[in-house]
C-alpha cells in the first residue's frame, strides 16, 4: 500500500514556530 | 621506443646519453691575453685573439684555436678556468688539452651548488706535498671506503709540445662501488660547475728566484666534461625550458630540473632515484577523480606495507575519505553510478518533518524516521498510520 506523502499544509505550527522549516 | 617505459608501458630506469657538458658553455678565465694587445695576442682582433670561448667551442675553422692566458711574470702564477654546466650532471671524465708545455700542477674542482662552494675532484702535480699538502695517489686508488680527491702525476708533455690532462671519476673512487646503490658515489660524480686551477707552470718548476722567471702563459683548448645530464633515472634527455635553462624531460610522475621530486598529485609513494632493478616511479594518488591535490603520509605508507601513502585533499562532489571513496555527511552513495561519477553522492533529502535528522545512511540513503513514518526520505506515514496536525508526531495510529 503506497501512502500519500506528508502534506505540509496540514500541520499546525502554532506551538512549534521555531521548528517550522523554511519553504 | 620509449627508454623510460618497457613495451608493456611499465616504468623503467632511463638516463640521458653521455655528452660533453662543457660544449658551447661559457668559460670564465681569470686571465686571458690581449688586453692590452701584445705582439702575439690582441683581444680586439679575431685573427689574433685567444679567448676562453675557444676552450669549449666545437673547433672547426677557428684560427687560432687555443685560449691563452696573460704573460705571468711573478707569483701568483695560478689561473682559473670555470665552466658552469647550467645544471647538475653526473660526471664521467674531464679532460683539457694544452697547446704549450702543460703545467706542473693543476687542481680540478667541482661545485654542486652553481659555484657557491667548491670541492676537489683531483690534483695533478709533480710536487703533491708542497703544492697541495697531499701524498701521491696510491696505485690501488683511495684507501678509504668512499671516493676521494687524490693527487696524480702532472700531465706529461707530448711530442708536439702540448699535453693532456685527463681525469676519470673512477680515478678517485674505490673499485666496486655501484652508482645505483651508493649515495656517496652519486654525490661524488654530481657537479653543476667544473673549475680547473692551473697552479704552477712547468718551466718554472725549479725556479726559486722570482726575478729570474721567464714570462710564461698557459695555453689550452678542448676542455671536455664528459657526463650525463643528472635526472636520477627518470628522464632520457634534457631540454631547454622557456627561459633557456637546461632541465630534464622528466617522466615517471617526477618534476624539477633533476627530476628530484614527485609532481604535486603524484605523492602516493615517496620519491626515490630509479635503479636498474626498480624504476621507483611516483604514482598518482587514488582520489577517484574527486580531488586535485594530495599529500604523502609516511605512517600510512608503512602501514600499507610500503604500497600507498597518499591522502587526498579537498575531496569534491560531496565525497570524503582518504581516497574520496565515500560520501560526506548528509549524502549517500548512488548505487546506479560509478564511484568516479561526479554525481556518485546524492543528497539525503530527509523530510523536514517526517525525519528525525538530516543525515541518512551513507550506503542505503535511508533517513532516520520518526515513529509511524516510512519511506527513504521519511515522507509518508506507514501503513496503519495517518497524518496528524502535529509536526512533532506527524503520523499517528489510525483509530
Amino acid at each position: 500500500e503506497v501512502m500519500p506523502t506528508l502534506d505540509m499544509a496540514l500541520f499546525d505550527w502554532t506551538d512549534y514556530e521555531d521548528l517550522k522549516p523554511e519553504v | 621506443a620509449d627508454p623510460c617505459h618497457d613495451q608493456g608501458g611499465a616504468p623503467r630506469s632511463c638516463v640521458p646519453g653521455l655528452v660533453n657538458a662543457a660544449l658551447g658553455r661559457e668559460v670564465l678565465a681569470s686571465s686571458t691575453c690581449g688586453r692590452p694587445a701584445t705582439r702575439v695576442c690582441d683581444a680586439s682582433d679575431p685573427r689574433r685573439a685567444h679567448p676562453a670561448a675557444l676552450l669549449t667551442s666545437a673547433g672547426g675553422t677557428a684560427n687560432p684555436v687555443c685560449w691563452r692566458s696573460e704573460s705571468l711574470r711573478k707569483a701568483p702564477l695560478n689561473v682559473t678556468l670555470t665552466v658552469p654546466l647550467g645544471k647538475a650532471f653526473e660526471l664521467v671524465f674531464v679532460s683539457l688539452r694544452f697547446c704549450s708545455a702543460p703545467p706542473a700542477s693543476v687542481a680540478l674542482l667541482k661545485s654542486q651548488d652553481h659555484g657557491r662552494t667548491w670541492a676537489p675532484l683531483g690534483f695533478f702535480s709533480s710536487r703533491c706535498g708542497p703544492d697541495y699538502g697531499r701524498l701521491p695517489a696510491p696505485a690501488n686508488g683511495p684507501a678509504g671506503p668512499g671516493p676521494e680527491a687524490l693527487c696524480f702525476p702532472e700531465p706529461q708533455a707530448q711530442s708536439d709540445g702540448g699535453g693532456l690532462l685527463a681525469f676519470s671519476v673512477q680515478d678517485g673512487s674505490p673499485p666496486g662501488l655501484d652508482l645505483d646503490s651508493s649515495p656517496v658515489l652519486q654525490d661524488w660524480v654530481t657537479a653543476t660547475d667544473i673549475r680547473v686551477v692551473l697552479t704552477r707552470p712547468a718551466m718554472l718548476e725549479d725556479t726559486r728566484d722570482s726575478e729570474a722567471m721567464v714570462p710564461y702563459s698557459y695555453s689550452a683548448t678542448e676542455l671536455q666534461v664528459g657526463g650525463r645530464c643528472k635526472c636520477n633515472g627518470h628522464a632520457s634527455r634534457c631540454l631547454l625550458d622557456t627561459q633557456g635553462l637546461l632541465i630534464c624531460d622528466c617522466r615517471h610522475g617526477t618534476e624539477g630540473p633533476d627530476c628530484s621530486r614527485c609532481k604535486p598529485f603524484y605523492c602516493d609513494r615517496p620519491w626515490q632515484r630509479a635503479t636498474a632493478r626498480e624504476a621507483h616511479a611516483c604514482f598518482a594518488c587514488s582520489c577517484n577523480g574527486h580531488a586535485r591535490r594530495c599529500r604523502f603520509n609516511m605512517e600510512l605508507y608503512r602501514l600499507s606495507g610500503r604500497r600507498s601513502g597518499g591522502v587526498c585533499l579537498n575531496c569534491r562532489h560531496n565525497t570524503a575519505g582518504r581516497h574520496c571513496h565515500y560520501c560526506r555527511e548528509g549524502f549517500y552513495r548512488d548505487p546506479g553510478r560509478a564511484l568516479s561519477d561526479r554525481r556518485a553522492c546524492r543528497a539525503c533529502d530527509c523530510h523536514p518533518v517526517g525525519a528525525a535528522g538530516k543525515t541518512c545512511n551513507q550506503t542505503t540513503g535511508q533517513c532516520p524516521c520518526k515513529d509511524g513514518v516510512t519511506g527513504l526520505t521519511c515522507n509518508r506515514c506507514a501503513p496503519g498510520f495517518q497524518q496528524s496536525r502535529s509536526p512533532v508526531a506527524p503520523c499517528v495510529k489510525t483509530p
